[in-house]
């Protein structure tokens, strides 16, 4: 599970 | 990106050009908070200082503009155009105290203790309250425009979107962001009895005005 860098959101 | 990403974008986007329409168009900014706005402008300021430095794709890069546009040309015509049809005594919420403990949170609880990621970390946190203004004005002055009620809505819809979104992307991906989804969370909350009156109200034709 990847937790974090919600980046390619706006 | 998927169907709930899309149409919370899409929801958030028609929020904010609602807003910057109604504004413009009755050139008036009665009944609307300016310091919400202000919060806002700030959130997408911090939160897109990545369009400097990394690319995602045409979508994100263009709807991070049009958002910071439209968010800096709305505080232009509160402040600045139609200032005189601002109505200041009631857009009196308090926005220090929701800044300070925002900031102070966002350097305590963070994924990566770097400037970028604590002003995006910041970003998110005070994009949960910032509304808070602007449901609070209305609480006093016991009504708002059904226009202004279209676009909280939209504005309420597209972070609750997000939830489903990340519910999507937790299971299809694996994928999830602690920070963005509690944040989101209270965002969705704060919105709730706004929602309540919303559907129980202005979908019936009536005006939203609250028992004074």
């Amino acid at each position: 599970l990847v937790d974090g860098g919600a980046k390619d959101e706006l | 990106m998927n169907i709930f990403r899309l149409f919370g974008d899409l929801s958030h986007l028609a929020a904010i050009i609602i807003l910057l329409l109604k504004i413009w168009k009755s050139r008036s900014c009665a009944g609307i908070s300016g310091k919400s706005q202000i919060l806002f402008a700030i959130v997408f300021t911090t939160r897109y200082l990545d369009l400097l430095t990394s690319f995602i794709s045409l979508y994100n890069t263009s709807m991070k503009m049009i958002y910071i546009g439209c968010s800096y040309a709305t505080v232009y015509l509160i402040y600045a155009k139609f200032r005189a049809t601002y109505d200041g005594n009631h857009d009196s919420f308090r926005v220090e105290f929701l800044i300070v403990p925002v900031g102070g949170l966002a350097v305590l609880i963070n994924h990566d203790f770097s400037l970028l990621e604590i002003l995006w970390t910041f970003s998110i946190y005070l994009e949960s309250v910032a509304i808070l203004p602007q449901l609070f004005m209305i609480s006093k002055t016991g009504e708002a425009e059904t226009i202004t009620t279209h676009y909280l809505f939209c504005q309420g819809l597209y972070r609750a979107l997000y939830l489903i979104n990340w519910i999507w992307r937790f299971y299809f991906e694996g994928f999830f962001d602690m920070i963005a989804i509690v944040a989101g969370v209270v965002q969705t909350i704060l919105y709730c009895d706004f929602f309540y009156l919303y559907v129980t109200k202005v979908l019936k034709g009536k005006k939203l005005s609250l028992p004074a």
